[in-house]
């Protein structure tokens, strides 16, 4: 007793055979066994279901519960591939490939355009980039004048909605982060390339091999 | 100066999108 088995954890709710997700990623088996311990205790930090909340993955990322983000909202909804307010193992590999350095770039630029559209119409829209602009304002504390948002929403405009139709559509976003790649900084992780490394006792343990 | 700001930078900086945050110890 008190001893959980490995046979145990992978029934987990959410729990998916990693040789099924290391062929649809970029990951290794011993990768995607790793990423199930940094799942685990994400998934087990609040509600001990096995699967992650909200809740959790906003105490992940900013050691508290409660702190509420727009992007780390937007981040939530679209691992939860779903749509069924959890994200399940499955999800949680195949988001973060995403977010692997050795993924395309053109993979990166389609996460964002969807993370920055914020109300799914396969546009970002100005209003959609003023309440981003507002909502990292809010986040860094930093007051800045409606004007001067204004200003930043306008510029970017120019510079990005080649045709002028007040609406960035993806061919225009592909265009614009292309000549900016800075832009896509955060969506890529090094942590991922040795995902082994910070979490290697479940490699010791898991015999599996590649 | 705001008209040198790009929006999408700014808000790139969000802790929101720090994911780097989910493997600290």
């Amino acid at each position: 007793m008190g001893c959980v088995s490995s046979k145990q954890l992978k029934r987990d709710k959410g729990y998916e055979d990693p040789n099924i997700l290391a062929k649809e990623t970029t990951f290794s088996v011993n990768e995607v066994e790793a990423l199930f311990q940094l799942y685990k205790k994400i998934s087990h930090s609040i509600i001990k279901d096995g699967l992650i909340h909200k809740e959790e993955f906003q105490l992940a990322l900013f050691r508290n519960s409660n702190q509420k983000n727009l992007f780390a909202d937007r981040i939530f909804d679209l691992f939860d591939l779903k749509r069924n307010g959890v994200i399940e193992f499955g999800e949680f590999v195949r988001s973060l490939n995403i977010f692997h350095p050795d993924t395309p770039m053109a993979e990166k630029i389609a996460f964002a355009f969807r993370l920055y559209d914020l109300r799914g119409t396969g546009f970002i829209e100005r209003e959609e980039l003023k309440e981003m602009v507002l909502a990292i304002l809010n986040e860094s504390e930093l007051i800045l004048s409606d004007d001067a948002v204004e200003q930043i929403v306008d510029q970017t405009f120019k510079q990005a909605d080649m045709n002028e139709d007040g609406k960035i559509d993806f061919e225009e976003w592909k265009a614009f982060a292309s000549k900016n790649p800075a832009l896509l900084k955060n969506m890529t992780l090094p942590y991922l390339k040795d995902i082994t490394m910070a979490f290697p006792s479940f490699v010791l343990n898991s015999g599996a091999s590649d | 100066r705001p008209e040198s700001m790009n929006a999408f930078a700014l808000i790139s900086r969000s802790q929101g999108f720090n994911l780097g945050n989910l493997f600290e110890k």
